[in-house]
């Protein structure tokens, strides 16, 4: 445990807090994307079935079952539960996933670590994770204006990734034998992806105004 | 033999 990876790991969660207080508190999920929550579901569900047979730390174990739990209860909240199941709109956030589904799974079936069902399975979670915010970035692209909480979710994920890749690097030059081909791509290709919403969050945010972010 | 890496990462 690096100081990257704990920050990394306490940003993921503050991004689970943002959205759980916006969709709860605001009564809306106006802006969010349940596609995206979906797949981040389907991501944890997926890799996390070692739950049941590894054990790495309490830590990563609690942490595991709080993603699971946090990404379980706002799909439920979006989906089914009212007043926010009507602010949900299902023409905005239109994003085909089956198309980030498919080619993943078959990417998970053919470049994994080892020809095991599991590391098929976890290989799989890795790519779609990279890609999973697709749908809630298009969203935002088709709004134009993003509300500020939305915005420090996707700010709070952003960073998240970036920690990540920095732990990474540390790990690389601290450690001996530390190499994780896959999550290394997948995660560079997932932080790729945040790096043109961040250029217009931090325009947004710079000189301490609170205005929300301006998409083109 | 491949090393797999260990599973300590979220």
């Amino acid at each position: 445990m690096n100081i990257f990876r704990f920050l990394g790991d306490m940003s993921h969660i503050l991004s689970f807090v943002i959205l759980l207080l916006k969709i709860t508190q605001g009564k809306s999920a106006a802006g969010i994307s349940l596609r995206t929550q979906e797949l981040y579901m389907i991501v944890f569900c997926s890799r996390y079935l070692d739950l049941f047979w590894n054990f790495s730390s309490l830590y990563n174990s609690f942490l595991k079952v709080v993603f699971i739990a946090c990404s379980s209860a706002i799909v439920y909240i979006i989906r089914f539960k009212s007043p926010q199941k009507d602010t949900w709109n299902p023409e905005l956030d239109n994003f085909p996933i089956q198309y980030l589904i498919g080619p993943c799974a078959v990417a998970g079936l053919l470049i994994n670590q080892d020809w095991t069902p599991f590391e098929m399975i976890w290989a799989f979670s890795i790519y779609l994770e990279a890609v999973a915010i697709l749908p809630q970035l298009f969203l935002l692209q088709k709004q134009g204006e993003v509300e500020n909480l939305t915005s420090h979710y996707v700010a709070a994920l952003g960073a998240y990734r970036g920690l990540y890749l920095m732990n990474w690097v540390y790990r690389y030059f601290t450690e001996d034998d530390y190499l994780q081909r896959i999550v290394w791509f997948a995660g560079t290709v997932q932080t790729g992806l945040y790096i043109d919403f961040f250029y217009h969050y931090y325009q947004s945010k710079r000189g301490g105004l609170s205005r929300p972010v301006k998409l083109p | 033999e491949m090393l797999l890496a260990e599973k300590d990462e979220l």
